[in-house]
């Protein structure tokens, strides 16, 4: 039976490790030798904050103290006197999915901090670095035919955490700014230092089920004339055909006045 | 009268870009920032059908229908905003994020942007130190009519002019920055509140990075407008 065609945010169930903690590969763990969650998760294995941080996993499963209250951010360790690997960690999911001929599937990450290998049912892919970026893998043909599905993600910090020096300052020692990422981790005159930077899978997690042709990144402008009584909408879009035959489209658009309560007046 | 459909061929294994032709309003419910008026959004929602299959994909947005424009004023060197012709005094207010852990909900959204127009801002300025803020960011900003003056990954103190001086030339990848900022403005153009993209706080970025982003973000011909001698307003197209 066809999965419906549309999106999926993946936010619940991940489980996190610290890379330094797992001796296992990505292809392993998405494979043979997949972390249980029932029903509780194996040490080192806990619940984690996805879409959310490295820190944001800790302070969920009380192994840090919460760094908001008192001096307790004093006593996280740093990123730059534990290392980067400290803060490397795994994220790890499943999701059901069996699409139909015909249709395809996508795995969509709106953001990531820093960088991070992708594994899915064995199959690596290795996602370029950038915290500001959105990275979409076509998974369509490495889905397991039985609809269960094993997501392993290892994410990196940034390349360049930088160290704090003693007296503090803005940015620390300004390491962060030659990656391309948020700025204030290292510490500014109005926050402390964040001490595993941000690095996480920071933002969401969506699956996306789309038939041969799919809508990418639509532009809507308006414009207007005679002093905003004639407006025009323009819209301009990249359609993809992933199949190998041509497609024959309808495309439409539709557009509804605001929502008055339940009513919606098109 | 707002729903229009149209016949497209798509190659096998390829993408096109396709623009749909202009849909036309007749005074349109106008998007206004906070305490100017109704902040009045359509949904926009755009689908594909393919031949044999049925509807293949489908997005929407909640859009609103309005012009910002920022032109620097020559006696005070201040930037001018205007919202639909309209000059506004902003009341603008500071934005790094909203959480250090970065536990980013619809909900902490919600709260903290309503928050800001319950205080009667009508701006947020997002610092280039902290986030290109995110969709849902966007979406109560749209909501609750605050525009965004939404600042790239660059800062005074870390970028050149900071104790010590350090990264003169900005990031060691420029490539990584203007794509990362290229999506960026993919993932946020539609927004109504987006009112201004800046390069970075208390600093230019460097003079690659700047160039590529003002011939990206420089607007289309077709929305530069210009006064003629008596003082007429006219389309350059």
């Amino acid at each position: 039976m066809a999965v419906a065609v549309g999106k999926r945010v993946l936010d619940t169930g991940w489980l996190a490790a610290r890379s330094t903690e797992v001796a296992l590969t990505g292809v392993q763990l998405t494979t043979t030798h997949p972390p249980a969650a029932d029903p509780a998760p194996p040490a080192p294995w806990m619940s984690a904050a996805v879409p959310g941080t490295v820190l944001g996993t800790l302070l969920k499963n009380n192994l840090i103290p919460d760094p908001f209250y008192g001096l307790n951010n004093q006593a996280i360790v740093d990123i730059a006197d534990a290392g980067r690997d400290y803060y490397t960690f795994w994220f790890f999911t499943t999701f059901q999915c069996a699409p139909s001929a015909n249709q395809h599937v996508t795995l969509n990450f709106r953001g990531i901090n820093y960088s991070a290998e992708v594994y899915l049912n064995g199959h690596e892919e290795v996602l370029p670095k950038g915290m500001f970026r959105r990275h979409t893998i076509d998974i369509t043909d490495i889905l397991h035919p039985d609809g269960n599905n094993q997501l392993a993600v290892l994410v990196h910090p940034p390349d360049h955490p930088g160290k704090i020096p003693p007296q503090g300052g803005q940015g620390g020692d300004h390491e962060i700014g030659k990656d391309v990422a948020t700025q204030y981790v290292e510490g500014w005159d109005w926050m402390c230092p964040i001490r595993d930077r941000n690095t996480g899978i920071w933002d969401e997690v969506l699956i996306s089920i789309s038939g041969p042709v799919n809508i990418i990144d639509p532009h809507l402008v308006s414009t207007f004339h005679d002093d905003f009584k004639r407006s025009y909408l323009h819209c301009t879009l990249q359609l993809e055909n992933k199949s190998s035959w041509i497609a024959d489209c309808t495309l439409k658009i539709q557009v509804s006045t605001e929502l008055e309560g339940n009513v919606c007046l098109v | 009268e707002h729903l229009q459909s149209y016949a497209i061929t798509v190659p096998p294994q390829s993408d096109i870009e396709y623009t749909i032709p202009s849909l036309f309003f007749y005074k349109p419910n106008l998007w206004w920032p906070n305490g100017m008026g109704k902040q009045s959004l359509y949904n926009v929602e755009i689908s594909v059908d393919v031949k044999g299959f049925g509807e293949s994909d489908s997005w929407s947005h909640y859009f609103g229908f309005r012009k910002i424009e920022s032109t620097i004023d020559d006696s005070t060197g201040g930037r001018i905003f205007k919202v639909n012709g309209e000059p506004i005094f902003i009341r603008g207010g500071n934005w790094i994020l909203s959480d250090g852990l970065l536990r980013l909900t619809k909900k902490r959204y919600m709260t903290d942007i309503k928050f800001h127009a319950d205080m009667n801002f009508n701006m947020l300025r997002c610092w280039g130190g902290g986030l290109a803020e995110r969709p849902d960011f966007y979406h109560f900003c749209d909501v609750y009519g605050l525009m965004v003056w939404q600042e790239f990954w660059i800062t005074g103190d870390v970028d050149g002019r900071g104790d010590p001086i350090s990264n003169l030339n900005g990031p060691l990848d420029h490539d990584l920055f203007l794509l990362c900022a290229r999506d960026t403005v993919k993932l946020l153009r539609n927004h109504a509140s987006l009112a201004l993209w800046v390069g970075g706080n208390e600093q230019v970025p460097p003079v690659d990075i700047n160039k590529a982003l003002k011939n990206d973000l420089k607007l289309h011909p077709m929305f530069v407008s210009y006064q003629t001698s008596k003082n007429e307003e006219r389309y350059l197209s």
